[in-house]
């Protein structure tokens, strides 16, 4: 069955939805069937591949709440070949309320992924910024978690915790739970802050620390108004090639452990 | 009683939490009295001011929770004389899940606010990125709400999302809540892209959206570290002087209506 990665990190803007749409598509370049699954409310990961989450009928919702709705309604094509969406909209805030009281709510997600895992070779969850219902289905579903990290100070301050809710997940719902990795991402080499802040990651995490940065370009912002991921919208850009590094390094490091 | 202000964004890293404390710092140097309300469980305000929020034993979850601690305790004094804070750590991720049940559970702040307002000139207070309970509270204990906006596609994309939920609330709980306006922030004037967006969201909002914008500048990052405001940190930089300026906007604007 596939690989399945959740993106989390509860700090808002430091690149998760960027980066599972980014990597996902250069997965895709390299051979794999990947699906996309968007555990957040705002739904930007159809909105950044150009589908409209909020005219869905269907999406992970309907999954979630068990209302009937067949994973083959829910999931959407994309642009990309071999590059599928599982799409989210305001719907799912109702969700994270109502799952509160439902036995087993921590593993909605895990049972909706049961059969599509068999259909992709990875599967990619994009988590909302917060520690709440939704992420943890995010993290109890999947077998590794990548953590986007802005080198920034409040982003570094918030590691403890998530690291804290890590090991209770792994406890308490999810035993194989690995952290895979931590992507420095929005990265200004020019200023001494971000260089101090990456130095402090790469003490705290050592090996953790992917050695493939994702500087800051404006060619990332751009790709989401043309609806495509950096890959295709400006394929030779070394916002698109950081990313294919990155998907090199994830695959490398799969070989070798 | 003193004016409370929300500053509300479900968008991630739009610069909440530092135009709350941008804000705060400028509007005491004009002379106002002011309470910062953190109702974030990543208790950024606190971090960003040099208080460690982790190691509050009594934070604004305490009074929300109506556990007999007092606002006296739960408040704390600031380097900035005239500048105080209600602090969050993760204890007030709890209480999301917790007020789900009680009655009048979108009241809890207001209840709490009722005496300190008698106390301040004014009353920020900072919410987490996501439309839940938490930030439901601010609203509804808020007489106006000021929406920190990146000039960035995800971001202006999830502002229908935002306006629907104030009219909710204006509709439901707080009939008097106001939108008083929207800042521009991290701008890069540099950008073909920024520019496009901020006249985006000019076409849409018109005088809604504040004269002030606030240009992306790296002393931001910086000041938290030092674990204070721009204003005192780096008090000749531009961005100090953008949220001074936009202190005398928001007053300017209070006095004409
Ligand atoms: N390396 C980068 N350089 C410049 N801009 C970037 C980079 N990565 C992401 N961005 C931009 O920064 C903004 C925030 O990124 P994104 O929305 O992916 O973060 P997020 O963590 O998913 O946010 P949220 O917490 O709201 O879900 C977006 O406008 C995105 O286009
Ligand atoms: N004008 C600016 N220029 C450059 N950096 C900025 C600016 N405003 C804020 N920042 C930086 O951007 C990051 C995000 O800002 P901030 O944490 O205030 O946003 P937020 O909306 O409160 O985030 P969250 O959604 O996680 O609560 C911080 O590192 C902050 O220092
Ligand atoms: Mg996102
Ligand atoms: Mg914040």
């Amino acid at each position: 069955p596939a690989s399945t990665v959740a993106f989390a990190n509860q700090k808002g803007g430091v690149g998760k939805t960027t980066t599972v749409i980014s990597l996902g598509a250069a997965l895709v370049e390299l051979g794999e069937r990947v699906l996309l699954v968007d555990m957040d409310p705002q739904g930007s990961l159809g909105v950044g591949l150009g589908i409209e989450p909020h005219s869905r009928e269907v999406t992970v919702y309907n999954l979630l709440m068990q209302d009937g709705s067949t994973f083959e309604e829910a999931v959407v094509g994309t642009a990309i070949e071999g590059l599928d969406l599982l799409p989210a909209n305001i719907d799912l805030a109702a969700a994270e309320l109502l799952l509160v009281q439902e036995t087993a709510r921590e593993q909605a997600l895990q049972r909706v992924l049961r059969e599509a895992r068999y259909r992709y070779d990875r599967i990619l969850v994009d988590c909302p910024p917060s520690l709440g219902l939704l992420t943890i289905n995010g993290l109890t579903a999947a077998d590794g978690v990548i953590v986007p990290l802005e080198c920034e100070y409040f982003a570094l301050r918030g590691m403890s915790l998530l690291m804290q809710t890590l090991e209770r997940v792994r406890a308490r719902l999810n035993p194989d739970l690995e952290l895979q990795g931590i992507v420095a991402t929005m990265v200004d080499t020019r200023t001494l802050h971000a260089r101090e802040v990456l130095e402090r990651v790469r003490e705290a995490f050592g090996d953790l620390l992917y050695t493939t940065t994702i500087n800051r370009t404006i060619r990332f912002a751009e790709a989401p108004v043309a609806g495509e991921p950096i890959l295709t919208y400006s394929s030779e850009s070394r916002g698109a090639g950081a990313y294919r590094e990155l998907a090199r390094e994830i695959r490398g490091r799969e070989t070798v452990s």
